[in-house]
């Protein structure tokens, strides 16, 4: 509990006065690699001993919670234009909750690993059970957070990433009495979810959507085999026509939002 | 552009500083999305839907939802996702409101909530705070989405 007086952030440059508390640092997850992954709790506005502890997690995969999440979807605080300074963030999700933020796994962001390689072999299942270590000791950290009503919050790659941590918390507190994670429940955007269905779902959204032509549709319905583990050069070929000569240049992410340049 | 300005306020020493951040020297500046990572990501799971079968059965409270102007993780792909779990319909088809306009559609099915988020893209906080957050509302309270 030291530790967590030594993560308290007393203000961040460029600030605005806030009344609720904040704490970043590291949890090692792995002693003999030497991994160890950066957090970032937002505490609630009001009564945060009451409210729920909700963990965000951003997806990618390697893709940072504090860069996005934090930063420019539910957190308190927005960055300004030349990154001089921090203003609030009406909407922020931390009326309502502690927030968690998490950079995972090793190599995002803050989170490092002091063995290279490991950068060179993440995937899924390290990356879940890292995260459950993680939340472990965590907790011993900050105990007040122990048996407290606990979320789970993420959105495209943690489409992976929050249900598989999720299982792994189900697994841990069926084989341990008085299990400290209260887990209740998750909550995830524009997830990943199933590679084929996805798929077919997402070449759907281009023709109804109006992003792509007729003819490049049925191109890619010919040509690409949505369950094959590796796409043919024909259907490479339809996709890459369709993302740069139909697309424009849109933001993928937001089809009615120019790039930004 | 919002991305841009993380770069830079992270990578500010006294910011670093200031969030305990980065104390072993990393040898490369902190970034939003890390190439390395995702290049060379190896185990990645098909499909998510026999972990979502299980949590159901775990009894877990579960939301999906989708920003319906992203064409990368679009509205229809995880629709056709989700209805191959083949959930029972608890609450059918209905718009869900916020500030007096219609936020999105959802439905509830036996285990899951589905909604959509209108005029949101990818990041839905980041386009439509005010209906992420009657969302997140709606979610921690267990409640169905606003019907007005």
């Amino acid at each position: 509990v030291k530790q967590k007086e030594l993560d308290r952030i007393w203000a961040l440059p460029g600030q605005p006065k806030v009344g609720f508390s904040q704490f970043s640092g590291y949890v090692t997850v792995n002693e003999k690699h030497g991994r160890a992954l950066f957090y970032w709790l937002t505490e609630a506005t009001s009564f945060p001993e009451k409210k729920p502890l909700v963990l965000w997690l951003n997806g990618g995969p390697g893709c940072s919670s504090v860069a996005y999440g934090a930063s420019e979807e539910i957190g308190p605080f927005r960055i300004n234009k030349t990154a001089s300074s921090l203003y609030l963030n009406k909407y922020s999700w931390n009326r309502e909750a502690n927030l968690l933020f998490l950079e995972s796994p090793a190599g995002v962001g803050f989170s490092y690993t002091n063995t290279s390689s490991d950068l060179k072999d993440s995937g899924d299942k390290r990356t879940a059970q890292d995260a459950l270590i993680f939340l472990l000791r965590w907790m011993s950290r900050f105990p007040e957070y122990k048996y407290r009503e606990f979320y789970i919050a993420g959105e495209s790659y943690a489409g992976h990433y929050v249900p598989q941590l999720a299982k792994k918390i189900v697994e841990y507190n069926k084989a341990h009495s008085n299990p400290i994670i209260n887990l209740k429940g998750f909550i995830v955007g524009n997830a990943v979810t199933d590679n084929y269905y996805d798929s077919i779902g997402t070449v759907t959204f281009w023709w109804t959507h109006a992003i792509i032509s007729d003819q490049t549709y049925k191109s890619i319905l010919k040509n690409c085999n949505f369950s094959a583990e590796k796409a043919s050069s024909a259907c490479d070929d339809a996709v890459y026509y369709a993302m740069n000569h139909e697309f424009g240049d849109i933001d993928q992410y937001s089809i009615y939002t120019p790039t930004c340049t | 552009c919002t991305e841009s300005y993380a770069e830079k306020y992270y990578n500010r020493k006294d910011v670093q500083k200031a969030m305990h951040a980065n104390t072993t020297g990393i040898p490369y500046k902190w970034t939003a999305c890390s190439d390395v990572l995702i290049k060379n990501w190896k185990d990645s799971e098909n499909s998510m839907l026999p972990t979502y079968k299980y949590l159901i059965a775990a009894g877990l409270r579960i939301w999906v939802f989708s920003g319906d102007t992203d064409s990368v993780v679009p509205v229809t792909a995880t629709r056709f996702s989700l209805n191959h779990l083949n959930l029972p319909i608890k609450t059918r088809w209905y718009p869900w409101y916020t500030g007096g306009q219609v936020g999105g559609w959802t439905e509830v099915y036996k285990g899951l909530t589905f909604a959509t988020v209108r005029g949101a893209g990818h990041e839905v906080p980041l386009f439509q705070p005010k209906r992420a957050f009657t969302l997140f509302q709606s979610f921690l309270g267990g409640k169905e989405l606003p019907k007005s």
